[in-house]
């Protein structure tokens, strides 16, 4: 247990997952993650931003982990 | 999909700047 809801750590993993220097984008996670609204999905990006476990990269839709390299 | 340098430069910065908070957090829950 890492503190981290369910949604949490499905929107970690696969960002974590991304291999692009650019990370993965909000459009592209909702594509994988078919059942979870955008909303939902901005709210796990914004808290795993303010913990420090990813970050943004060329704009505010990209998003790489800190721990993945 | 080559970044500019500039983009390359701005993740940098964003790394960082996520790293500090981590340890930030890590920090006031040990």
């Amino acid at each position: 247990n890492n503190g981290l809801s369910a949604n949490q750590n499905q929107v970690l993993s696969l960002i974590r997952g991304c291999p692009d220097q650019q990370g993965i984008s909000i459009h592209d996670l909702k594509q994988r993650l078919g059942g979870m609204s955008v909303a939902v999905i901005k709210q796990a990006v914004e808290f795993l931003s303010n913990e420090g476990h990813i970050f943004s990269t060329i704009d505010e839709d990209h998003f790489k982990s800190t721990d993945n390299d | 999909n080559q970044l500019t340098a500039e983009q390359q430069r701005k993740i940098e910065e964003n790394r960082r700047k996520a790293l500090e908070r981590r340890a930030e957090r890590l920090g006031q829950t040990v």
